[in-house]
């Protein structure tokens, strides 16, 4: 069944990046390919989080959560002017 | 902005500023709508090369190009793919997939911030005079993070991301979301590398209040910035059938009605609808309207929508009650006809005279702007409170700041209603928000920047917070408008920022990272949650206590248990450390506390520190021992430092649960 995407916020964690793995970007794709096929990085994070941004789904976030290096996968949240 | 230098001590005091050339070595980064580079509050006559430091660029898209940048505007950027792949491609035809700010948010708070002066600026003749930001010599950087849908967080975190690569001093973010625990708070996060690189990122507290508990933007390491008013009012006069007269406000600029008075009607009674009373759009019945004054009440939509519906039904001009939870708050707006908004109980005594009268009449006239408007400032009802729903120990907001009928720059793409409607188009706009507040604090922030290059973020923040001031010259304690009644350091924090005193605090509470990893600690955080926030690989030391009460901040809240089924004589003891660090002449520093309950009593160890170097650290500890009282139960007091020249003050705040 095809489940609704949202955009996750994943936060890595480059201590346990495969000593296999030529760099992080390389590292944090396999890890998303390993979940989901189509997923793609919007934006990588380097100064404010170790990680990137994607669009999973439910299912496909949990499953990736569960990977190891992967320290959190957090829901986007909207934000408003004030 | 035209009248908060002056009410803020900066058009007194130049002397002891830092020379403009300071100044323009800092650059804050304003992540919102974007930017409207036309507008005179981005003149760069007279400043110099942009600081070696910077990286940023002037990213081209549509409608703007590199030359949309100088040197007083040196960077604009914008972060779309979130938001895109959420809502699908930008509509060009409604706003530009580029830095341009077509919203007017984004100009308002970057020039209040940091905008050049601008001499005979005003709202249809409102407020006129020369507009200024907070740190006029300051750069600006924009980071275009907010469109038409809202700002998404991952557009945020690539915005501070790119603010931190290139270089900015200060980051001020006018927008919040939901409160979440720091490690799943996205923009928590990302203000902790800011901090941690040395950037002080200043936040609006949000727009909750006066419901406690409202606040957003509450992480220790955040400048929380709550809202408080101006001595500035612009009236609009009410004129009943009976022949009583009451004072409103309104920016309403165009042609005014006469002085014949005309039928009025409240919008409930002249509407199918059960909330006819809000005037939204569709409610108004014409023929119940036409000709006529139209009674809203505030709330459900936006105060100036309420007018367009009321045109657009056929009225000649509205009166704008505020409902009991907004008190007599009086925010002023860019009519799009004849209004006056009033308070509460004015609004419930023209409701009476309505329906006392078979054919009620009354007029409105606008008058001029007013200033040395007393008392002022005044907490404004808006403004989100405390306690702080993440963290009670941790006292918020952390001060406020003007963010009440605040003019400022505009951009030239919306009315200054922004409704659709409304062709007209300003150069500067009066609105209303705690994002208001919060630039102007990012702006003083820069100028401490510049006088104190070496400083941290945390003391930085700690100089406005303690130097901030909570009572009227007069001795009373700042009102909040929301009631009529002193308001608490639940609203205003540390209380009023002061940029004068803040130049020269005395002493600062400094924190670095390993405070807050600290913090963390306290908070019973896990490796991973730390690394969450701090990216640092860490483990809290299953040996060491640590406590809330014992990290370094510039305030002291102090969360109580009640004893359940307990008498009186039940206490409890709780101690606080704190570290104040020199940052004036050698001194020495006597303790003062006053405080409004007796039953806790508050000893402070040693009462005396002497301080013979800069930049010498001292501790001490406050023990509070408290009765146990009701839950639900606040008291307040105050600590202060004082050396005879410098008062180093820290608002309390005990709340019994």
């Amino acid at each position: 069944r095809q489940q609704a995407k949202r955009t996750y916020i994943v936060q890595m964690d480059k201590s346990h990046k495969p000593a296999s793995s030529d760099d992080h970007l390389n590292w944090y794709d396999s890890s998303l390919k390993f979940v989901s096929d189509s997923a793609d990085m919007f934006y990588t994070y380097d100064n404010v989080i170790s990680g990137f941004s994607t669009r999973l789904t439910e299912e496909e976030a949990q499953l990736l959560e569960k990977q190891p290096g992967v320290l959190s996968v957090l829901p986007e949240i909207r934000y408003e002017l004030h | 902005t035209t009248r908060t230098p002056e009410f803020l001590g900066l058009g007194t005091s130049e002397a002891i500023f830092p020379a403009s050339d300071k100044v323009s070595e800092v650059v804050i980064g304003v992540l919102d709508t974007g930017v409207w580079p036309e507008s005179k509050s981005f003149d760069d006559t007279g400043l110099g090369p942009v600081p070696a430091s910077w990286k940023g660029e002037c990213q081209v898209g549509k409608n703007f190009n590199s030359s949309s940048c100088n040197r007083k505007l040196i960077g604009a950027r914008f972060f779309s793919e979130g938001y895109e792949r959420s809502f699908g491609p930008i509509d060009e035809n409604v706003e530009s997939r580029s830095p341009r700010d077509e919203e007017g948010h984004g100009t308002h708070t970057s020039t209040t911030a940091a905008g050049s002066a601008v001499a005979d600026a005003s709202l249809f003749g409102f407020a006129s005079g020369t507009a200024r930001g907070m740190a006029t010599t300051a750069r600006v950087a924009i980071y275009k993070v907010c469109w038409l849908g809202g700002c998404f967080g991952t557009d945020i975190l690539a915005g501070i991301e790119q603010a931190i690569k290139d270089g900015v001093n200060v980051l001020s973010l006018s927008i919040g979301g939901s409160l979440n625990d720091y490690s799943k708070d996205t923009v928590a996060i990302a203000a902790f590398a800011a901090t941690a690189n040395g950037i002080v990122v200043s936040l609006s507290a949000g727009n909750g209040g006066p419901s406690s508990g409202s606040l957003a933007n509450v992480a220790p390491w955040m400048l929380t910035v709550g809202a408080g008013t101006l001595d500035r009012d612009f009236p609009a006069y009410v004129s009943l059938g009976n022949g009583q007269k009451y004072k409103g406000v309104s920016l309403y600029g165009g042609k005014p009605l006469s002085d014949e008075l005309v039928p009025i009607v409240y919008g409930r009674n002249a509407s199918n609808s059960t909330s006819g009373n809000l005037c939204l759009p569709g409610s108004l019945v014409p023929g119940k309207v036409a000709g006529k004054i139209v009674l809203c009440d505030r709330g459900g939509n936006a105060r100036a929508q309420k007018g367009q519906v009321v045109k657009d039904a056929g009225g000649l001009g509205m009166i704008l009650s505020n409902t009991e939870s907004y008190g007599e708050e009086l925010v002023a707006d860019a009519h799009v006809l004849p209004t006056s908004t009033v308070g509460h109980k004015i609004g419930d005594l023209i409701k009476a005279y309505i329906h006392s009268e078979a054919n009620p009449t009354a007029t409105i006239s606008q008058g001029s702007t007013q200033i040395g408007i007393q008392p002022s400032p005044v907490v404004a009802a808006f403004s989100s409170r405390g306690p702080n729903p993440i963290t009670p120990e941790i006292l918020k907001p952390d001060l406020i700041a003007p963010g009440v009928n605040i003019l400022a720059g505009w951009t030239g793409a919306a009315a200054p209603t922004g409704l659709d409607n409304d062709k007209r188009r300003v150069s500067f706009n009066i609105i209303s928000g705690t994002s208001m507040s919060c630039p102007h604090v990012s702006g003083l922030a820069a100028l401490i920047k510049a006088a104190q290059p070496e400083w941290s973020p945390a003391a930085i923040k700690s100089a406005l917070m303690t130097t901030a001031y909570s009572t009227y010259k007069n001795g009373k304690t700042i009102e909040d408008v929301a009631t009529g009644s002193p308001s608490t350091p639940f609203d205003y924090g540390a209380g009023h920022v002061d940029p004068v005193a803040a130049l020269d605090p005395g002493l600062v509470y400094d924190a670095t990272v390993e405070d807050y990893i600290s913090f963390l600690c306290a908070l019973n955080y896990s490796a991973e949650q730390i690394k969450s926030v701090t990216k640092k690989d860490y483990t809290c030391d299953s040996t060491k206590t640590y406590s809330l009460g014992d990290f370094n901040y510039p305030s002291f809240a102090v969360p109580l248990q009640t004893a359940l089924g307990s008498g009186a004589g039940v206490s409890s003891t709780v101690r606080y450390t704190r570290t104040l660090t020199n940052v004036g002449a050698p001194a020495t520093y006597k303790v003062k506390v006053s405080s409004e309950i007796s039953s806790v009593k508050i000893l402070v160890q040693p009462e005396s520190l002497s301080f013979n170097e800069a930049y010498e650290k001292k501790t001490y500890t406050v023990t509070f021992t408290a009765a146990s009282l009701p839950s639900g139960t606040t008291s307040f007091a105050r600590l202060e430092w004082s050396d005879g020249k410098h008062i180093v003050g820290s608002p309390i705040a005990f709340s019994w649960t």
